[in-house]
């Protein structure tokens, strides 16, 4: 059975997207079948994997709003043979606001990834940093969430306004969703902040917190300009590293 | 005359809080009256200076919704004696899908802040990550803009769609909005991606760019824990130091 995963946090620069292309890329490299969904205007996760965001004809906004439209028309195959993606573009910052009066406006993405959903072993859910319409969906159609918290203290104190939206999500439009990992991110070793937040987290959320920290490496930055996961960027880098040891941990739970 | 100016960018993490709650107090410490208006459901610049975004009855969200509330009735002293605050709460978050149908739903904000605005010399507004109705709101309140850019790659990227943003907003709502500068922020001294980020912002901005760069300092991240800007947090600090000499850049603008 397919698991699908939410990569969310309305609390920008959060590494979701850093968080979505490198588990992606590293759960397709253990030979699992992967599709990344990017839901974000901003189409990082587009431009992450060596994409365009604005030479695309036809893109997950196009597959939102046309009801004709099947998602598997936009999918396409990304460097890593195992991984796919269904790109954003820029047109996707339209969606929101076209989707407030759309009947079901919460389960249009849902029911557009039924009808591909059996090909794919894993798919990842890139959500921006907001709690509107797109990210709904995300949550509506994903089975799991993986919440990615900056171990600062800005991105703590939004935990609980999330925390309040998935249980809303939960009661009214997914009852099996839950809650897979808090990944801590962007962890600056020896800074007392870092520290500290990280064991906030831990006091607050305990076992939902992964054991892999992900470590502040700057060629998790350097990697998207060449757009190239990091496992292909630089292999021996911290980031490969933490990337590899959170998908095995993801793995794990494979039932 | 008032200078009203949004702090926006559509990225996640660009510093947009860390600049409005710092730039705000350092302004009002060269004694200038400053409001300072939290339009980001986050409400981290409610929280970053002290007040709590649960217990308040009323805030910035009340005032949208209620054509009766006036902004006066919520705009709140803070620890620094010219700095006053419009504070946030988490309602603001149902903000953007109800101000979808409301008539002018652009000019809400404008219309609130005349009100009150030749109470203040300086006027910044705190944006959320999204090209949203809030952020839409607060650039056709604004008469000048302040990003934010953090020296990574997706930060660069995201920059013509905000300009592009911004220029159907002075075309159709805000004919006199101005972009007074783009602030590289989080720069990290001795890294190629920072420096490299940082010549392309010269390079495609010329003297749009400010002099004065932000520097990674875990003191500013430190600071909001306290509920204190930069200033009173650690004054000695090269955070301190860069937002002082950005109100100093910003200051000379004074007609
Ligand atoms: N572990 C890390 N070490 C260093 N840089 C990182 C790390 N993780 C992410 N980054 C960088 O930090 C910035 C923010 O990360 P990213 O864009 O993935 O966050 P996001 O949550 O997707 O942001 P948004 O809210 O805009 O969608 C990016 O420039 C990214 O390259
Ligand atoms: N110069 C800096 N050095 C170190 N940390 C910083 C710096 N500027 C901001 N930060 C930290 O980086 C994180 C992102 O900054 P901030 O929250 O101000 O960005 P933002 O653009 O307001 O984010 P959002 O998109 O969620 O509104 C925060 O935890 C903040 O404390
Ligand atoms: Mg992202
Ligand atoms: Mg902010």
């Amino acid at each position: 059975k397919p698991r699908v995963i939410a990569i969310t946090n309305q609390k920008g620069g959060a590494a979701k997207t850093t968080t979505s292309v490198n588990l992606s890329a590293a759960i397709a490299m253990k030979n699992r079948r992967v599709l990344i969904i990017d839901l974000d205007p901003q189409a990082n996760a587009t431009i992450g994997l060596g994409l365009s965001a604005t030479d695309l004809d036809s893109s997950i906004y196009h597959v939102l709003i046309n009801p004709d439209l099947p998602l598997r028309d936009i999918i396409r195959q990304t460097m890593i043979e195992n991984l796919f993606i269904a790109p954003a573009t820029i047109h996707l910052s339209g969606a929101e606001v076209e989707l407030v009066n759309t009947i079901g406006r919460e389960i249009v993405l849902r029911e557009k990834l039924s009808q591909v959903l059996n090909d794919f072993d894993y798919v990842l859910l890139d959500c921006p940093p907001s709690l509107g319409l797109l990210t709904l969906n995300a949550l509506t159609t994903a089975k799991e969430i993986i919440i990615p918290v900056q171990t600062h203290f800005y991105a703590l104190e939004g935990m609980s306004q999330l925390m309040n939206t998935i249980e809303l999500v939960r009661r009214r439009l997914n009852h099996k969703l839950i809650i897979t990992g808090i990944l801590p991110t962007i962890y600056q070793a020896g800074t007392k902040l870092s520290d500290k937040v990280l064991q906030e987290l831990k006091k607050f959320f305990g076992k939902q917190v992964f054991d892999t920290t992900i470590r502040m490496n700057i060629k998790l930055a350097e990697a998207p300009s060449h757009g190239l996961p990091i496992i292909l960027y630089d292999p021996e880098s911290n980031g490969a590293d933490d990337y590899n040891s959170l998908a095995s941990e993801v793995l794990s739970d494979e039932i």
